[in-house]
């Protein structure tokens, strides 16, 4: 996170770490069940092997385990079918565990949005993540506030590239406050009047963040693929 | 290349099998980079000469931005062509050697375009010195320059009539950006290649009809994908499916859609709702005979709800004799399924003539812990 401060412990429950043998930690991800998880389809490129992951919950500082951490490892991994790569579209995937994690105020499960929730452009919203910071990788989870930005402004930040209806843009034309590589997967979470957590974005793509183009990132549109995600979820778990 | 194995980046390389020392052994490669897919060669060699290691890298440089951007200032014809000879530069097929431009199209290209890029407060990438490329007459090396067949726009751009580049996202934006309008004129959907949605008049790719994913705003490139007979019913992804195999606890369509929403709760008058079953294409009640706690749970879950639920036996009092039931299955104990609608099979009559009514409760989510308070 570019702008962003380190957060403290425990504030994020859902925020997890996915992680790929000796290379440690490779991208964010977001607990929606105690089986299952959501993160961006492009953290798996080229390595889309469920036994070489492993995801860690409950943890702020990853160079220092803490007694809240839980480990689980990988049962599958379900692509989104329309992903596609050149052009960063349907970057969403599913991940389920190989088994339970037991929930605690360290480790909690964020709401998704229902299919017809939309989040609004000027509201602001939190994104956090591990990844770069601009001048280093953070040790300590860190977390920005960003602003929701409409589809037509995100699109005149990007002439080569289209916005499509599965994106979300959030951020500041200035880039200011801004997720960066190694963030990618993490969650775009927004505060509802109930005080409830919602995921509206998963980081997804943006420009190179530390370069000297900047402008909004861009976030996988949860609510497009919430009717995606819950029947996936509901074929593995009673179908197959 | 001593022995058999090779260190990165000279791996898998031809040259490492004649045990040399394994420099230079980058080969010819094809060119996927976009902006560059129109150039009179195909093959490419990195590093290149601004100093990327692979496409990739080269995709996401600041001079793959800069140079389309600078392109629609129309300050030199070749200025695209030279652009893409430094990112993607020509691979010579024998020698695996990469081929320079000239001199002269580095310096041409220069002398135009490095001064618009000064009114915007920009400078001509620093990698470009125009002194590291041969001459066009230099007799032991060969380089690269224009003919008049080369395009000057790349394929991310639209040529206006008057010759200058305009991004394609700028055309048919309903603002004219080439001095002739011409990114204006022709924009309909099948001029395009594209297929134009009814009443939004959206235009989408053909790949995009009937692909289960809604793209018009009306649902229209969704709709008459499919022609099932009478006693079928039509599956999310267009198969056909015989009405009696939907909601059997099996998959029948190739995308399971055929077992979604079986199990629903409906409204009723009480606070909590009436457990209904789509099977066989029809809407079902759940007698009570039977029933057990478990599966009241498990019709919760089923639903996307938590537990525990509140679970009530009603009497029914419609005596119209309409009302279709679905028993539980003695045998459902060793069925070896956890879909409520394959436990439940159709009942001539239910003997309690009392239905299942649940109330099931969301599961916590989106919470976090309260802030701990210190005393100051």
């Amino acid at each position: 996170i570019l702008g962003g401060r380190t957060s403290r412990p425990g504030r994020w429950p859902w925020q997890c770490s996915l992680q790929n043998g000796p290379s440690g930690h490779i991208c964010g991800c977001v607990l929606i069940g105690k089986k299952w998880i959501l993160t961006a389809a492009h953290c798996f490129e080229g390595r889309e092997t469920a036994s070489v992951w492993k995801v860690v919950f409950g943890i702020n500082n990853l160079d220092h385990p803490s007694v809240f951490m839980q480990i689980r490892l990988v049962k599958q991994i379900i692509l989104h079918p329309q992903y596609n790569r050149a052009v960063v579209d349907y970057d969403v995937s599913i991940v389920e565990l190989d088994e339970a994690i037991n929930e605690t105020s360290y480790v909690r499960p964020v709401c998704l949005p229902r299919k017809d929730q939309l989040v609004q452009p000027d509201t602001y919203c939190y994104i956090t993540g591990w990844g770069h910071l601009g001048n280093r990788m953070p040790f300590k989870l860190q977390e920005g506030e960003v602003r929701i930005i409409s589809q037509k402004q995100c699109q005149s930040y990007f002439d080569l590239k289209t916005i499509t209806s599965r994106m979300l843009c959030a951020g500041f034309e200035s880039g200011t406050v801004d997720s960066c590589m190694g963030d990618s997967g993490g969650p775009l979470v927004c505060e509802t009047p109930e005080n409830q957590w919602t995921l509206f974005g998963l980081t997804s793509w943006g420009s190179v963040c530390f370069s000297k183009v900047l402008g909004p990132g861009v976030y996988s549109n949860v609510t497009h693929f919430v009717e995606w995600i819950e029947k996936q979820i509901y074929i593995r778990t009673f179908l197959l | 290349c001593i022995d058999a194995s090779c260190s990165e980046p000279c791996n898998g390389s031809p040259y490492c099998e004649n045990h040399t020392n394994g420099t230079n052994c980058s080969l010819c490669e094809p060119i996927t980079l976009e902006l560059c897919l129109n150039l009179p060669y195909n093959h490419t060699v990195y590093p290149n000469y601004l100093g990327h290691k692979t496409q990739k890298e080269a995709s996401t440089s600041w001079e793959s931005s800069l140079f389309p951007a600078l392109v629609q200032t129309n300050c030199y014809k070749y200025l695209m062509f030279f652009a893409c000879t430094i990112l993607v530069p020509k691979c010579d097929s024998e020698s695996n050697q990469r081929i320079p431009p000239c001199r002269s199209l580095c310096e041409h290209s220069k002398e135009h375009c490095e001064s618009v890029l000064g009114i915007v407060g920009l400078q001509w990438p620093e990698d470009t010195d125009c002194s590291q490329f041969p001459e066009e007459n230099s007799a032991n090396e060969t380089c690269l320059l224009p003919d008049e067949a080369v395009e000057e726009c790349s394929p991310s751009h639209f040529k206006c009539k008057s010759g200058r580049c305009v991004l394609v996202s700028r055309k048919c934006d309903g603002h004219a950006d080439c001095e002739d309008d011409s990114d204006e004129k022709n924009c309909g959907c099948s001029e395009r290649g594209l297929w134009e949605c009814p009443v939004s008049k959206l235009c989408i790719k053909h790949t995009m009809i009937c692909d289960g994913f809604s793209d018009c705003l009306d649902n229209a490139d969704e709709t008459n994908c499919s022609t099932c007979k009478i006693n079928e019913l039509v599956c999310a992804n267009y198969d056909c499916v015989h009405r009696n195999l939907w909601c059997d606890g099996k998959r029948d369509c190739a995308d399971s859609s055929d077992e979604w929403n079986c199990v629903a709760l409906s409204e009723s008058s009480s606070s909590l709702s009436l457990l209904t079953i789509h099977k066989h294409a029809s809407e079902y009640l759940v007698c009570a005979d039977d029933w057990q706690e478990e599966l009241s749970q498990q019709a919760c879950k089923q639903i996307g709800l938590g537990g525990p639920p509140v679970t009530q036996i009603m009497e029914d009092n419609d005596q119209s004799h309409h009302r279709k039931w679905l028993r539980l299955n003695s045998d459902w104990r060793n069925k070896n399924t956890s879909a409520l609608q394959s436990l439940l099979v159709k009942g001539k009559f239910c003997q309690s003539r009392s239905k299942i009514s649940l109330l099931c409760t969301r599961e916590d989510c989106g919470r976090r812990p309260a802030a701990r308070m210190s005393k100051r």
